[in-house]
């Protein structure tokens, strides 16, 4: 069912962005166009968590990255002002 | 380790904190006992020390809300954000919130409080997060297996005291980090009258003194030195150097310790370092070089081992002839063996120990002798 999946895959994308948001300073303003995965600056900041987290830096949501993103933490930012 | 963009922290030692609200899930003195002892963590690596208040406005208030809690940053229910603090200032500023919507508990059959609030408290007092999955400062909530034994890391204390100092010396100083060996030296105390340095070097019109593990970093623009770790900067450089010296003509910093060499333009080692001290011309019995200083209006660097000192060209990059010659005979008033060198608007200083000679080549002679440490503000 693509809808199906599509509605799954926005969910994730949604907690990805809030994440980055949150914690290593996405720009809030994102226009929808960099809202894809691949598209550069979210693929920065994936790696720059992971970087920072201690995981593979692939640069890509896989199991690792998606399980530390659901995983309890403190609430102050890990990068930025 | 890292501090808030800035480095906010407080200008004064000893804080208060209040514990304003408390949670259902544990017993008021659960809490305070938890509070009070995730603030002994943080009193034990630093001359940090904390008192409670009961009403009005404490430095640190200590607060558990659920949801929308007045400052904009709301708690999401269960699981996810645990917990977040302020960095040092006033008002909103030091003060640490607990998200009520978590099952506080006293082990980690639920969300350790003692954990969570030396974390958070950790921010209070201006440390942010460290990527170091060891450190208590790492962002993600990993309860030890053993809570009892909780230990700060060496990352930890290195973070709290690059911005307080190390404790007070006291005979039954009692931290020490989990991950560090008994030998390990004191944190070096900066105004310490004893203090003395492995090395000291100008670079790029700041002036670095070296350390153990450390060193500090004196700007022109700020009066306070900073402290920092070696290995925060220069990760491959060994502790406890020997020498170091600048050639601002090639914008580098050369650093010694035992028969070996670094050029470090910035903070980045060059390719192809480190090399033998040998490579330079020195004969195989020197072992290692006790000091180093580049003068920059004649191009020549000195390199001073034991009671004697090479000149090298750094126009022909080659020793000069007629050397080594002793300290005694060109540097009269310098008591070897000298631990460091430094040249500054023309002078010479020479640290021995916990004193220096400031030294006049034109007058050829000791003008001053002062504090190792003078330089530092102290």
């Amino acid at each position: 069912y693509p809808l199906d999946g599509t509605v799954k895959e926005d969910s994730k994308m949604d907690l990805v962005q809030q994440y980055l948001e949150n914690y290593y300073n996405l720009e809030k303003d994102l226009k929808q166009s960099v809202r894809r995965k691949d598209s550069n600056p979210i693929v920065k900041k994936i790696q720059e968590m992971q970087r920072f987290l201690g995981l593979k830096v692939t640069g890509r949501l896989d199991a690792d990255t998606m399980e530390v993103i659901h995983k309890p933490r403190c609430g102050v930012p890990d990068v930025g002002d | 380790f890292s501090t808030f963009p800035g480095s906010p922290k407080w200008k004064k030692t000893h804080l208060t904190y209040r514990i304003v609200d408390y949670t259902q899930d544990l017993s008021r003195d659960a809490v305070d006992a938890a509070i009070a002892k995730a603030l002994k963590v943080w009193e034990e690596a630093s001359p940090l020390t904390f008192s409670r208040v009961h009403a009005g406005e404490a430095d640190i208030m200590i607060s558990f809300a659920v949801r929308e809690h007045g400052d904009f940053i709301p708690f999401d229910g269960p699981g996810k954000v645990l917990a977040h603090a302020y960095p040092p200032g006033q008002g909103i500023y030091g003060d640490a919130h607990f998200d009520d919507d978590e099952q506080w508990t006293e082990d980690t059959s639920g969300i350790n409080l003692f954990l969570v609030a030396a974390h958070e408290l950790g921010h209070s007092l201006g440390l942010f997060h460290s990527d170091k999955p060891e450190a208590l400062m790492y962002a993600l909530y990993k309860p030890p297996t053993d809570i009892g034994r909780f230990r700060l890391s060496q990352d930890d204390v290195n973070g709290i005291q690059s911005l307080y100092g190390p404790p007070p010396a006291s005979p039954n100083d009692s931290v020490m980090p989990q991950d560090s060996n008994p030998t390990a030296p004191e944190f070096p105390v900066m105004c310490d009258p004893d203090l003395s340095f492995d090395a000291v070097s100008t670079l790029r019109g700041e002036i670095l003194f070296f350390k153990d593990r450390y060193f500090w970093r004196r700007i022109h623009w700020n009066h306070k030195p900073e402290f920092h770790l070696i290995s925060t900067f220069w990760p491959s450089l060994p502790p406890e150097l020997d020498a170091a010296c600048e050639v601002n003509s090639q914008d580098t910093v050369f650093i010694f310790k035992g028969n070996k060499f670094w050029a470090t333009r910035g903070n980045e080692i060059q390719v192809g370092y480190p090399r033998s001290i040998h490579t330079l011309g020195f004969p195989p019995t020197v072992k290692k070089i006790d000091a180093a200083m580049s003068d920059q209006k004649e191009k020549k660097t000195y390199f001073f081992v034991e009671d004697k000192y090479w000149r090298f060209d750094e126009n022909s990059q080659i020793l000069e002839q007629g050397f080594p010659r002793l300290i005694a005979d060109d540097f009269p008033g310098v008591e070897p063996k000298i631990d460091a060198v430094l040249e500054a608007s023309g002078l010479f200083y020479f640290f021995s120990g916990s004193s220096q000679f400031e030294f006049d080549p034109k007058a050829k002679m000791v003008t001053h002798v002062l504090k190792s440490n003078s330089w530092l503000h102290c």
